[in-house]
This record gives C-alpha cells, structure tokens and sequence, in this order.
C-alpha cells in the first residue's frame, strides 16, 4: 500500500525528519524536504557529525561534503571539501540548479558559493579546536596515514612514503585503517 | 552524516546528504556523501538509498546505488540494503556502515555492519511523529 508522503535518514536525527515532514505538509516539494531537512541537521550540527564545527582534519580545519539528487530528472548537485561555507546542502542545490555540472569540489567550491550569495565564515568553534588539539596531543591518533614515515601509527607528520612499498604484496602492506569509524565519526 | 530520502505527496522522490566527514581526515579527503550512488541515490520509478558509515569504502562499491538496483529486480528495501551491505562486507569485514533504503511506494527498511544497533528515523502518514526505528548489525 501506497504511505507516502516518507520521509527517512540515516540516524535518530528526528529534527531533520520532523523539519522535511513539515515542508512536505506546507506543499514543498521532495527536493524541498531534503534540502531543509539535512540544513536542520547543519545547524543542529546533529552529533557533531554534520555541519559547522566537527570533524576537523589534521590542520584543525572543519569541511563539508553535501550532495542533493532529484528521483524525476536524475540530476544531481555536489559540493566536496567545501571550505568556510556552512549551507553546504544548499550550495549542492545551487550547484545542481545554477550549473550543468555534478560536482564542484575544495576552494573553488567555496568561491562558487559566495559568488551565488553564500556567507563565508570560519567552520571553526571552541569544540572544534578542543578536538584537535585532543588528536595533536595524543601523537595524531588515530591517524588515516599508511606505508608513511615516520610511522604515522606513533607520530605526527609531516610523512613521507615509505620507499619500500612498491615491492611489498599486499599481504605485509599496512592494513587500511577504519577502527575509529563509530555513532559519532562516519560519512 | 545524515542521508536522506524522500518520497512527497505526489509520489516523487529526492535524496541528499551532508556531512563534515571524518575526524583527523587528510586535508582535502572526500568521502562518499557528496557521490551520487554511494552517498545517496534515487530513481522515481523505483526508490531511494542512502548510506552512512566508513565512506572511504563505501564510495568503492556504490551500495545505493545498488540497494535501488536490487528494488528495481523485486528485492524488499531491507533485503535490498542487506544484500549491498554484504557485497562490502565480502572485502572489508571490519568495515562500519548503514543503508537505509525506501520503494516508491514508502515500504523502507535498512541493514547496518559494525555498529552494534543502528538506529534511523522516519515519518510518514500512518505515524503521529517521527518514529526512531533500530536495526541490529
């Protein structure tokens, strides 16, 4: 049996559901439903996984990904790496009505969205730095880096290749690293 | 991360995410969030997918992409996200993830590896508020 209108995301992040239900109730659209609901979900920086202020990578520094794709028209808009923008998922949808492309990707993204209105600003916060500086403190770990040295198991970089690597099998390479992929770090 | 799906009132579908990716991640490192078929993925005349999890694997195989697939060949959304998770899981067995997946129609399910229970939310018309759904991994 038909139950639609639906909506459904990945996690409890029950805001972003109950803010796409409404725009549905209020005759926005699907695409309508998923770009207010995960810009709730920025702005609630749901488990600080999404969204300003989380998740810096090894220069401290906190990027979005974002990515909106209509069910009728098969088209799609991305930003990746975006950079001092927080409306990641609206800049998506800019990119994917404003442009013929897919995909627009780290400073270029960012230049994009402020010359289509977008707001530059720091994704930096308290928390953020905490986070950070936690990670630099304890010796970069966990650390994404492999087959590097100095060994990026023990120490901060900088890294370079280890110059063995191309003869090695893929048995005695580095296994890749996930274990810290948890409910409050993952895509 | 959050994925999202969506089916409105006329029975069009849209699919999104967003996200600011992994802790410590090496500057300029994109995930699988922002590709379309990895990240999420949606085609009016079958469903929707959208993922969650260790993106640097997931963007290797796609799973909405084929958990939509796997609908459009009569799979049910939660064997459907099943069966793209074991696809994974077949490589990377330690690998931590989700699907949610939804038919046209606005049956879903989900099937999750790595995160003990994996918990998502949903509304639709028969339901007074957002409902918080689990699913063991």
């Amino acid at each position: 049996d038909e139950v639609f209108p639906v909506v459904v995301n990945t996690w409890p992040f029950t805001n972003a559901t109950k803010t796409a239900w409404n725009v549905l109730n209020n005759g926005g659209s699907a695409l309508d439903a998923v770009e207010q609901g995960c810009k709730q979900c920025e702005i609630d920086q749901c488990d600080g996984t999404v969204g300003f202020g989380g998740s810096p990578d090894e220069n401290g520094e906190t990027t979005l990904d974002a990515m909106i794709m209509d069910g009728v028209t098969h088209d799609v808009g991305s930003v990746a790496d975006l950079r001092r923008i927080k409306d990641a998922i609206s800049v998506a949808r800019s990119v994917m009505e404003h442009s013929s492309h897919t995909l627009i990707a780290g400073e270029s993204a960012t230049n994009y969205a402020i010359e289509m209105g977008f707001k530059e600003e720091s994704l930096s916060t308290n928390h953020s730095k905490k986070i950070w500086e936690d990670w630099k403190n304890k010796n970069c770990q966990p650390n994404y880096r492999r087959n590097v040295s100095p060994d990026a198991n023990k120490s901060c970089g900088p890294y370079k290749p280890t110059k063995s690597l191309r003869a090695a099998t893929h048995k005695n390479k580095e296994p890749r690293f996930s274990k810290d992929i948890s409910i409050t770090n993952h895509d | 991360t959050i994925g999202m799906v969506v089916v409105d009132g006329n029975g069009n579908l849209a699919g999104g995410t967003s996200t600011n990716g992994a802790n410590h991640k090496v500057p300029g490192r994109v995930g699988d969030s922002p590709i379309a078929g990895a990240g999420a993925y949606v085609d009016n005349d079958v469903g929707g997918a959208a993922a969650t999890g260790d993106g640097d694997v997931m963007m290797r195989f796609l799973p909405s992409y084929q958990a939509v697939e796997s609908m459009r060949q009569g799979m049910d959304p939660t064997s459907a996200a099943q069966d793209a998770i074991k696809r994974i899981i077949r490589f990377y067995p330690q690998f931590s993830g989700a699907l949610v997946a939804i038919t046209k129609s606005g049956s879903y399910g989900a099937a999750c590896h790595g995160f003990g229970t994996f918990h998502y939310s949903v509304r639709n018309r028969n339901m007074q508020n957002v409902t918080v759904e689990e699913v063991p991994c």
